[in-house]
């Protein structure tokens, strides 16, 4: 991870359902490639961390210093992907799920 | 349901699109897939294994919805009448029902043919006989909780053709009502019109099944996933004050007993005298060491420890004599 980019941008993250205890009724996948956002939101945001206008205004307002005490805006997930979860409920009857929101696919600053 | 329908062909609800040819049943002709480990030996898993693999490959179209359940049947005996059961309580209020299907295995044949045909000695016995088309009642009953009796739901008559195969039924109508009136605990009853001997002897991968395919309204709530998969909770959770730390348990503390004999209010030795200013601790705690007794006999022990015991059931409370009443109260 250490040569990672400073910007605000994706990194790669898989989660094994193993490590998290869900192995039990979890049927498939053993695990998936969830990824995550982190790096700096600083003014001059560039175009790539496709920034919100709230973003580029409050990221200028704490480059002023205007106000102290203002963060720079927070570098979070954009564009999300679904997981389909094949599992077994509490009767351990299988049970399909398609879950929304489960993967990274880009970040932005907010 | 109006006899001569269309053979129980396999339904195809909005989710069920499988890639198998049609009149294909999901589950034929393919042996259990590894992923499912020890529960491959129902159909209805290796089913849903399938359309997982639909769901992952073509994702799913808006009409689909975005859950499909799976019903595994337990064998009762309803009313005399040999009956599968489905415990349906598993469903969310919050999955709305888009289709319902029941999964069934018609024999490859009939006993009763069998039984006649060893009996005649002409060869082709088995093809004279043979029914071209079995007619099959399936009556589903819902079952209030302990009673051994059901309500008709519905009664569905299908003309099988395939024997030995796998077969498909929309029942959308029926789940969507037991849901909708409650009644969760759905049985069904293949009536071929033979006299009821007990089950076919079927094996376990070939008890029918239901498939409900629903569209779950809660999934898009932050953290649906949890609701659904998270089992256990590292942390008990805070229903009350969210800032409360997640080791503060919101059980009430067990209260510990503070209890203070009211004689004792400090800490000093009543036969101490304190006032003196020569008042060394190290030549107290000195005193207090020498005065212990050399070790006593074994007899003298036995006999010491009745003292005590004499002595600790009378006096359960320090006395104190006058003077160093005097001083305390001086003090």
């Amino acid at each position: 991870q250490w040569n990672e980019p400073r910007i605000c941008s994706r990194r790669y993250m898989k989660v094994d359902f193993a490590d998290i205890g869900w192995n039990e009724w979890i049927i498939s996948p053993k695990s998936f490639d969830a990824y995550y956002c982190a790096g700096a939101c600083e003014f001059p945001m560039p175009k790539i961390v496709r920034p919100s206008n709230h973003a580029t205004i409050q990221s200028i307002v704490k480059a002023v210093g205007i106000i102290p005490g203002i963060p720079e805006p927070c570098c979070v997930p954009d564009k999300m992907s679904s997981l389909s979860v094949l599992f077994l409920d509490e009767n351990k009857n299988v049970v399909l799920k398609v879950y929304p929101s489960m993967s990274v696919e880009t970040c932005a600053c907010r | 349901e109006r006899a001569g329908s269309q053979p129980a062909g396999p339904v195809q609800p909005p989710a069920a699109r499988d890639s198998n040819s049609p009149g294909r049943h999901p589950g034929e002709g393919s042996s259990p897939p590894p992923a499912l480990g020890s529960i491959a030996q129902d159909m209805a898993a290796v089913h849903m294994l399938k359309l997982y693999e639909k769901y992952n490959r073509e994702g799913s179209r808006p009409g689909d919805g975005n859950t499909v359940r799976s019903f595994k049947a337990r064998p009762e005996f309803l009313a005399q009448k040999p009956s599968y059961c489905f415990n349906l309580t598993s469903m969310q209020d919050s999955e709305m029902i888009l289709a319902a299907t029941f999964h069934f295995y018609a024999d490859k044949r009939p006993r009763h043919r069998e039984v006649f045909c060893k009996r005649s000695k002409n060869s082709s016995c088995r093809l004279l006989h043979l029914p071209p088309i079995l007619q099959l009642n399936l009556i589903f009953q819902s079952i209030h909780q302990n009673s051994a009796y059901g309500l008709v739901k519905g009664n569905i008559t299908v003309f099988i053709q395939r024997r030995g195969a796998w077969h498909a039924k929309d029942i959308s109508h029926i789940v969507k009502e037991s849901k909708r009136s409650g009644e969760l605990i759905l049985c069904a009853e293949l009536d071929s019109g033979e006299k009821h001997q007990g089950f076919p002897e079927q094996v376990s991968s070939h008890l029918p099944y239901i498939l409900v395919y629903a569209n779950d309204l809660a999934i898009s709530e932050p953290n649906s996933v949890a609701v659904t998969l998270q089992r256990y909770d590292p942390f008990p959770s805070n229903d009350g004050d969210p800032n409360l730390s997640p080791n503060a348990s919101t059980d009430t503390r067990v209260r510990r007993d503070t209890y203070l004999p009211s004689s004792i209010q400090n800490n000093e030795l009543p036969e101490v005298d304190y006032n003196n200013n020569k008042y060394n601790k190290h030549d107290v705690w000195e005193n207090a060491y020498k005065s212990l007794k050399p070790k006593a006999s074994r007899k003298d022990r036995r006999r010491k420890g009745q003292e005590n015991t004499e002595t600790l059931t009378k006096s359960q409370v320090l006395n104190f004599d006058e003077k160093t009443m005097k001083k305390a109260r001086r003090k």
